[in-house]
């Protein structure tokens, strides 16, 4: 999972 | 991604063709808030910094793309396109959105996940498309009927975000470790705001009526 502040939505 | 998300981008990218459709079928934009316009074009070029830095997927690149390109596209015709132009209602379209733009910025500065350029811009645009529809919403009240292009294109303008909002739920039970309180709340607000235009919506889809947005 992305870390908590990797913005992966658009 | 799941389901929710999937047909949050393409409910979003639904309005967006829409929009395009009715402008460029039309040759105008009557109807539209070149405000609302204005400040999605900054939502995403403030949300998409990272556009060039962090890969996340094909997909995740190409919207934004579509998403950075429809909306100058849009601000440009209903600018400078000689037919679009003239189309355009200035005198209604007069919400003072420079107070929208100030808010937001403020409000990021306060609340963000990091004091960091990226994440304060990122707070910003999210709360800044939160507002942004709120200048096209006075419009629609003050232009009395909404055509029929531009009623579809709020509404799923509106849904997406509400479609959003099953996605941060479906993805806080697979992972409860998964809070994006700034995304979600400020989605809340966002899908809120629509909801009387989803009323007046409703009600001329069920009568089969005009859609009418009281004065």
């Amino acid at each position: 999972l992305p870390e908590e502040n990797d913005h992966d939505e658009l | 991604m799941n389901i929710f998300r999937f047909l949050g981008d393409m409910t979003h990218l639904i309005s967006i063709l829409i929009l395009l459709l009715k402008i460029y079928a039309t040759k105008s934009c009557s109807g539209i808030s070149l405000k609302t316009q204005e400040l999605y074009a900054l939502v995403f070029l403030t949300r998409y910094l990272d556009l060039f830095t962090d890969f996340i997927s094909v997909y995740n690149t190409v919207m934004k793309l579509v998403f950075i390109a429809s909306s100058l596209a849009i601000v440009w015709c209903m600018r400078n396109h000689p037919l679009v132009r003239r189309s355009y209602d200035k005198q209604l379209d007069t919400f003072r959105h420079y107070f929208l733009l100030l808010a937001s910025f403020l409000l990021a500065l306060l609340l963000h996940e990091k004091f960091a350029f990226q994440e304060v811009l990122w707070a910003f645009s999210i709360y800044l498309e939160a507002v942004a529809i709120l200048p096209q919403l006075v419009l629609l009240q003050r232009s009395g009927n909404v055509d029929n292009l531009t009623g579809q294109y709020v509404f799923f303008l509106g849904a997406y975000r509400a479609l959003y909002i099953f996605n941060w739920i479906y993805r806080y039970f697979i992972d409860p470790h998964f809070t994006r309180w700034i995304a979600c709340v400020s989605g809340l607000v966002q899908t809120a705001l629509y909801a009387d235009f989803f009323y007046y919506y409703f009600i001329s889809w069920k009568n089969n009526a005009k859609l009418q947005l009281p004065a």
